[in-house]
């Protein structure tokens, strides 16, 4: 998990493309 | 073509429409914008300005681009239905073996082949461009498939799907459900060929598309070589690349 912590959060994560 | 088990038309329909709305919603893009800039070039002094950088510096700023091109990839994914089923080990290997692929489709749109450039930074570049990259060979096959790809006239419909079909290989290695990705995968192809049918589009025109599959993982095969080799050339420097970019194309 940690080795991927980034794309862990991407994908948890709510986001808009507004946000990107 | 038959239908894939417990699959509906109805569900095509649907996979079609949800696949396409993440692929316009997550496109860095929109075609109005990228029509607007085509013809916005870098003049011959900023191409020189560019080509007299320095490998690190070059490789520092199209290592941002890509890391924030992913970061669209990876929204892509999450709203193609049934992703987010998938447990997240899948999840990070579908994108990690993937999205370079889906860059290189999603380049496409922001190609232009009447005079062979692509948008870098917001104006349209010459190959000559990436010249201190050191990479002529990466650079030039990635202009190449792009002109090869132009060729084949996706529209956003075929190419949306055909970024979702890649990017749900059931062959990459390490994949907890096979199954369940290639049953996504198998509907995503469905809605493919349905898109193709609908549009009148040749059969030819699918199998060109998947032509390119081998050409792009040559290109994701040199870049991570190319990456590689600078990795022992300059650490510092690829220590410093974005967090994301490191983790997507480390080891």
């Amino acid at each position: 998990k940690e080795k991927h912590k980034i794309l862990h959060q991407l994908l948890q994560n709510s986001t808009s493309p507004v946000d990107l | 073509n038959p239908l894939p088990e417990g699959c509906s038309l109805l569900e095509i329909e649907r996979i079609t429409q949800s696949v396409l709305k993440s692929h316009m919603e997550t496109s860095q893009h929109s075609t109005e914008e990228l029509k607007r800039m085509a013809w916005t070039l870098y003049s011959p002094e900023e191409t020189r300005s560019y080509q007299t950088k320095s490998a690190e510096v070059m490789w520092q700023q199209c290592a941002i681009h890509i890391t924030n091109a992913i970061q669209y990839v990876v929204e892509f994914a999450k709203r193609i239905s049934g992703f987010m089923d998938l447990c997240q080990n899948d999840q990070i290997i579908l994108l990690k073996a993937g999205c370079m692929d889906v860059l290189l489709i999603r380049m496409c749109r922001a190609y232009n082949p009447i005079n062979n450039t692509f948008l870098f930074d917001g104006k349209f570049a010459t190959a000559h461009l990436f010249k201190a990259l050191g990479c002529d060979d990466l650079v030039n096959a990635v202009f190449d498939l792009a002109k090869s790809m132009s060729r084949i006239q996706m529209t956003e419909e075929e190419m949306a799907l055909f970024s979702a079909a890649v990017l749900l290989s059931p062959d990459r290695p390490w994949l907890t459900d096979v199954q369940k990705v290639q049953k996504l995968q198998e509907k995503v192809y469905m809605a493919l060929q349905r898109c193709l049918q609908k549009e009148g589009a040749s059969e030819e025109k699918l199998a060109k598309m998947v032509s390119k599959l081998p050409i792009m993982k040559s290109i994701c095969n040199l870049h991570i070589d190319k990456l590689e080799f600078f990795r022992l050339v300059h650490p510092e420097t690829a220590y410093t690349f974005p967090p994301l970019y490191r983790e997507v194309f480390g080891s």
